[in-house]
């Protein structure tokens, strides 16, 4: 479903650049369930960035359910973004004058359809992340773990074939992690794509397949033993 | 050197109040090492933001060093927040057109450091945190990890003598991880006093005290059995 070949991601600053991505290589089928690991900086969120097709690659081609990207023209794009992948932001990305539900609901808006039917389905994927209760409070009068799980929330209500998400339990404490993994199991379970970017053992441990980065290559990709 | 009795804190949207701290007692003595835990939404960062001085409580008071600080006026608080306390925000709060060197060095400036001499300081606590190549880049041509440790530096560049960190390593790999506990660890054994919010079991660890809140209401503080 997914597959990356020689993906190399270059900044430039002024005189300077960061290679971010290297030379990156891999394919993923559909309904694998994937973690991937590695040191800070190590080009993850670069990666994943590449794969939701919120960035372009300096070069390098990326195909997704056979199609190749670059070749992609913007409706299109637009298309997958809103559809096929859910998105999970490291730094959750929400908008600041909208509400909770506001925010979950957006990607519906896209879909045309109806706002009663938007709202309902943004309630009802709030109170499955256990934020029932704050569906009218705005980002900015949310904890840290509240608006993780609003940027959770907001990446699944279009029911996504593939889920991509950059560190969804950092700011949670262990009990609302398992809850925010069992989610993510049963989306695995229904026969969706599953990478998921995590620094912790416990939350990796729920993956089929850890690929590891250092340095924008690829370290390690081994299946899960323990799985 | 902290001191909170029934502090409270609710915050009102309309019609409806969220009742964020209940009541809070506690004391912390000069050259503590406390890890704050509880579930998401249940009061740290409102606690932290009231210990840091950034926001004031419903009721209740808090003494710090011995003087009330509902008592003092705005420029005491500022040198308070500016030299005293060096305060990790949750979500980082980075000024966004400024380079991490900048945005490090902008707590000296209150001090009337030279220009040289702010540079110089930020470029040190930078390296410490593993950011020396980074020191150019604003905060979107970072990653998340690389973010916090920016948020970090800019905590500790006035050498103050509490830190306040909320959730540190949330978005750090395990060896960068460890480094920063190691530099806090230093911060502790050089006599100053430190408070971190983690929902980590193994940064917890590092404290010698351990308090869990639970819905806005202290759950438990205990001396940390492992150290
Ligand atoms: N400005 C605000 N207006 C209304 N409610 C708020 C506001 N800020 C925070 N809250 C609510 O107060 C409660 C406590 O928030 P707080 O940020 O202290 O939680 P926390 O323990 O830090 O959580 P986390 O672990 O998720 O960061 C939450 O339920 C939150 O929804
Ligand atoms: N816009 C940019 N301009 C320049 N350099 C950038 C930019 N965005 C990211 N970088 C650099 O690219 C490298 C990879 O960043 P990336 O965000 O992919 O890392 P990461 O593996 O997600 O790290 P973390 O675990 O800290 O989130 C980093 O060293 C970062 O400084
Ligand atoms: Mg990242
Ligand atoms: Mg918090």
């Amino acid at each position: 479903i997914i597959s990356v070949q020689n993906l190399q991601k270059i900044y430039i600053m002024g005189t300077t650049q960061v290679n971010a991505l290297q030379d990156i290589s891999l394919d993923i089928q559909k309904n694998e369930y994937v973690a991937l690991m590695g040191p800070s900086g190590s080009g993850k969120s670069t990666l994943m960035n590449l794969l939701g097709c919120l960035d372009t690659p300096t070069s390098g081609e990326y195909w997704l359910n056979g199609n190749q990207v670059s070749k992609m023209i913007d409706s299109e794009l637009a298309e997958i973004r809103n559809k096929e992948i859910g998105f999970v932001f490291q730094t959750f990305n929400l908008l600041p004058r909208l509400s909770a539900l506001e925010n979950v609901a957006l990607p519906l808006v896209y879909g045309g359809v109806s706002k009663k039917a938007r709202l309902d389905k943004a309630m009802e994927v709030l109170d499955e992340v256990g934020l029932g209760d704050r569906v009218d409070h705005r980002p900015n009068e949310l904890s840290g773990g509240q608006r993780q799980r609003v940027a959770i929330a907001r990446a699944l209500v279009n029911n996504p074939s593939i889920i991509l998400a950059d560190e969804p339990t950092g700011n949670l404490d262990t009990k609302t992690s398992m809850e925010i993994m069992e989610i993510l199991e049963k989306i695995h379970d229904a026969g969706n794509t599953v990478i998921l970017v995590t620094h912790e053992p416990d939350i990796s441990e729920h993956a089929h397949r850890i690929i590891r980065l250092r340095d924008g290559l690829i370290e390690t990709d081994e299946k899960n033993e323990n799985i």
